[in-house]
């Protein structure tokens, strides 16, 4: 699964990972 | 917790013994946020239990792009809820290591 990377001038690192599909409610 | 809209919950096991716990974050219901999230990933980051507070992380994911200046409150409240929740959790199960 495709993870991004992006880390905040502060230093801090968010990594973002697709939503497992049952986790998104549906809308 | 009050359904926000955003969703946070632990990435990692805790064990009440470390400072900092990984946690996830991801949007469920897009419609209740007032801008619209860049893409609707699970955000995963750490957070220092001491020494930060929602709004630091808040500010920073606006910062990075994650979502809209009007929303930081909303992901704010999010991830306070759940480190209320992770903090009366650790202060039940392992008192002795508060």
């Amino acid at each position: 699964n495709s993870l991004t990377q992006v880390v905040h001038s502060a230093g801090r690192r968010f990594i973002v990972s697709p939503v497992p599909e049952s986790r998104l409610r549906e809308s | 917790a009050e359904d926000t809209g955003v969703r946070v919950e632990l990435a990692e096991e805790d064990h009440g013994r470390k400072s900092s716990i990984a946690l996830r974050l991801w949007v469920e219901d897009p419609k209740k946020l007032k801008g619209k999230p860049k893409d609707n990933g699970a955000i995963e980051f750490t957070f220092d239990l001491e020494k930060e507070t929602p709004d630091d992380v808040a500010q920073e994911m606006i910062e990075s792009g994650f979502f809209h200046e009007s929303d930081v409150k909303i992901v704010a409240k999010s991830i306070r809820d759940r480190v209320a929740l992770i903090q009366w959790r650790r202060e039940r199960i392992w008192p002795i290591v508060q």
